[in-house]
């Protein structure tokens, strides 16, 4: 969050934006379902803020290590449910476990995700000299309400979040009157038909957004491969990362003198001129030698003892470096040099042992010069921080990717933040916590990014709906980054970023502050979806509390009124129907352009659009055809209303199907 | 069969504004259930009852079927958990 909000162009310093004009969310009030919160921590301050807001009736649960008067101004409620956990794990000692029986939060996680979205400004943070900056949340005068429902179990050797305990934090969130709900926790994939209204986080959630609450979830961290984003619901805002154009380029200086520049948070000293050394067979003797990554340990101690070991991995985990930097060490090495395909979640070695990546062409290119000599060297300096051009920005090789494999007419994700090696506040209790800070990875740190700018529009515009939210995201995101450049998106290959990567793009909070039109939803539209994806009329009376008689035959998930078009059984010929809302002059003229996709046709009626003080909102027809005589993957276009000022730009996706429900392998 | 384990059972939209009223109802539904109001608090986990109506409860298999057999239960699940994302 050094960072974050100058890449988004949502400054402190300037006087005239989003953030100023609403007093940095000041009344908003952020809840966050995740593993508590670390009340001391400086993200946490109060400083300049004013009251709290008068409708706030949340609270301040004492408990273990968490009294009441913990919360301030900033931190105004928090509360901790572990009622389903523990009647899940029977054997589980409150008394012996480390986590804190209290909001207070022993992970890290929750701390982390609340001060990206609404943290204090905290001067001169960095992590070890990397990333230094001022930092702060999204809406640094927004309100944090911390709901505990995720607890550290000491036989998992991880967190758990049971949803009995994520229900009720729900329930409690919607009767204390937040404003936006961020949660960051994710379901299993594959999806199975339980997952959809009968998936309780989803159910809740539509509760939630039925009273104006809006919700925003990750989108999940199992990319590249497709249909793997979750939090999947159509009232739900899904979130994916991207990288920020922020690096941390360390020098690598081969003997012969070229520069290599790998990427690594290293912070040690410099490693002067070593013998560098790819653990090989070279002199065909019956000794085994390897130079995976993860079977360095296969290596005699003395090929790799006062070395720095080249290896190369195909995984993508960093398992893969904590291991083999544990091996060389263990073998008296120097120094790791890790040649692996791009993933972006490179954390530290421990004990600042010197740990560097490149991709495969760059670890190549070292191995070439290994070979090359009789007494190979190298040089490793710590790591620098790279702000702004030439880095450019990347759909995160781990972000979860559509389409929705439960209703792929629902275009998910919606929107894209970036999500990787984010500076913010933690527990002490984290192992990355250096100085109550750390760097994560994940669309957990993307989601608060959302949500903090939602806090800001909600702030600009209360009276807006939460689809109508989503909608100004998704209509005015950048499509590029935000300087003009291709966005790509890392997976098996390096491609183009579409909407399955990015849903609408990288958000643009000031374009979403004045989006022109907006594509409206309210408790009607969501109960079409509902019928169309055939939930009987009984489950939907009792969900929306009024008797619904779906229409027969039932309605097309495609007249579901998003901020997106997706198509994914194109035959022939479809028409649908879409209806905006002019929020912006009250006397507006909108004129269509289409780009359509591949071998689609798309016809708009009408072509324009005329707003007045009379006429609100207007509907309009698209007939999409196929000019494709086979089964086609998804090609991707835009549909987009402009009256010269504002662009309203919703992505097109359509896949043709001559032959429908149908798979094969060629 | 025998072993209760926590199931949400979903009641959809609440009926009432009051929620005591609303817990009550469900502390009544499930002791209708278990046979005592005894047996009902010890078995509920939570009582959901500010922007929906449902609630968690220790259930044996046969017990949740039963259950979701009335008409005022949406639907029961038993319970799930989530990760950090």
């Amino acid at each position: 969050t050094t960072r974050t909000w100058e890449y988004l162009g949502l400054s402190s310093a300037n006087p005239k934006n989003l953030l100023n004009d609403t007093n940095m969310g000041d009344q908003v009030i952020i809840g966050v379902i995740d593993t508590g919160v670390w009340p001391e921590s400086e993200s946490f301050n109060d400083n300049g803020v004013g009251p709290i807001p008068r409708k706030w009736k949340g609270g301040c649960e004492s408990g273990e290590n968490f009294r009441s008067t913990d919360c301030n101004r900033k931190l105004i409620g928090a509360k901790y449910f572990i009622n389903g956990f523990l009647a899940e794990n029977k054997g589980f000692n409150t008394t012996e476990s480390r986590d804190y029986i209290s909001a207070r939060d022993f992970d890290g996680h929750g701390t982390h995700v609340a001060s990206i979205a609404g943290g204090s400004f905290v001067p001169n943070v960095s992590y070890k000299g990397l990333a230094g900056g001022t930092l702060r949340g999204g809406a640094p005068r927004a309100r944090i309400a911390m709901y505990k429902a995720c607890w550290f179990h000491e036989e998992l050797k991880g967190v758990t979040c049971s949803d009995s305990d994520i229900m009720k934090a729900i329930d409690e969130a919607i009767h204390d009157g937040v404003d936006v709900l961020s949660i960051s926790l994710v379901g299993q994939i594959p999806l199975n038909s339980e997952t959809d209204i009968r998936d309780e986080f989803a159910t809740g959630l539509f509760h939630a957004v039925a009273k104006g609450i809006v919700v925003v979830c990750a989108g999940g961290n199992d990319g590249p491969a497709a249909q793997t984003v979750v939090n999947i619901a159509p009232w739900i805002l899904t979130v994916a990362a991207t990288t920020l154009d922020r690096s941390f380029p360390t020098p690598i200086t081969l003997g012969n003198n070229k520069v290599i520049l790998g990427q690594a948070t290293y912070t040690g000293p410099e490693l002067g001129l070593t013998s560098l050394v790819y653990p090989e067979n070279a002199r065909n003797n019956n000794e085994t030698f390897s130079g995976v990554c993860e079977s360095l340990n296969l290596n005699p101690n003395y090929t790799m003892a006062m070395k720095v070991v080249l290896c190369f991995t195909a995984s993508r985990t960093n398992a893969a470096i904590s291991r083999a930097a544990s091996f060389v060490k263990a073998a008296g090495g120097l120094g790791l040099i890790i040649s692996r395909n791009p993933v972006y979640t490179l954390s530290p070695c421990n004990d600042d042992f010197p740990c560097v990546a490149v991709d495969y062409e760059l670890g190549t290119d070292i191995l070439s010069y290994i070979r090359s000599t009789r007494s190979p060297v190298v040089k490793i300096q710590r790591s620098r921080t790279l702000s702004g051009q030439p880095v450019g920005t990347k759909v995160v090789n781990f972000s979860s990717r559509g389409p929705n494999s439960m209703s792929p007419a629902i275009l998910k994700p919606d929107i894209a933040a970036p999500g990787v090696r984010i500076l913010a506040a933690t527990s002490p209790n984290d192992t990355l916590n250096v100085g109550g800070f750390a760097m994560l990875s994940g669309t957990s740190m993307a989601t608060p990014v959302i949500s903090g700018v939602i806090a800001l529009l909600k702030a600009l515009h209360p009276e807006w709906s939460p689809a109508a939210f989503r909608s100004a995201i998704v209509t005015t995101a950048w499509r590029t980054d935000p300087f003009g450049e291709q966005i790509f998106a890392e997976g098996s290959s390096r491609k183009v970023s579409d909407p399955f990567d990015y849903g609408g793009g990288i958000v643009n909070p000031e374009k979403a502050a004045e989006p022109g039109l907006i594509y409206d939803m309210g408790p009607q539209d969501y109960i079409l979806y509902l019928c169309s994806a055939g939930y009987n009329d009984s489950s939907i009376s009792q969900l929306v509390g009024q008797i619904t008689v779906c229409s027969n035959p039932k309605p097309s998930v495609l007249d579901v009124n998003l901020p997106s078009i997706t198509i994914p059984n194109l035959k022939d010929e479809v028409t649908l129907t879409r209806t905006v809302t002019n929020v912006g002059l009250v006397d507006s003229v909108y004129k269509v352009s289409v780009e359509p996709p591949l071998g689609v046709r798309v016809v708009v009626t009408p072509e324009t659009l005329v707003f007045n003080s009379k006429t609100i909102s207007v509907s309009f027809t698209v007939r999409v055809s196929t000019t494709h005589k086979i089964n086609t993957g998804y090609y991707f276009g835009s549909l987009t209303w402009t009256d010269s000022v504002h662009n309203v730009v919703i992505p097109l996706s359509v896949r043709t199907q001559i032959l429908q429900n149908y798979y094969d392998e060629n | 069969e025998t072993e209760s384990k926590v199931h949400i059972v979903y009641l959809g939209e609440k009926k009432h504004h009051d929620p005591e009223f609303v817990t009550e109802s469900h502390h009544q539904m499930l002791a209708s259930l278990l046979g005592s109001k005894k047996d009902a608090d010890d078995s509920m986990v939570y009582s959901y009852r500010h922007g929906f109506s449902g609630f968690a409860a220790k259930l044996t298999k046969s017990q949740a079927k039963k259950i979701a057999d009335l008409p005022e239960v949406v639907h029961v699940i038993p319970d799930g958990f989530h990760e950090l994302a």
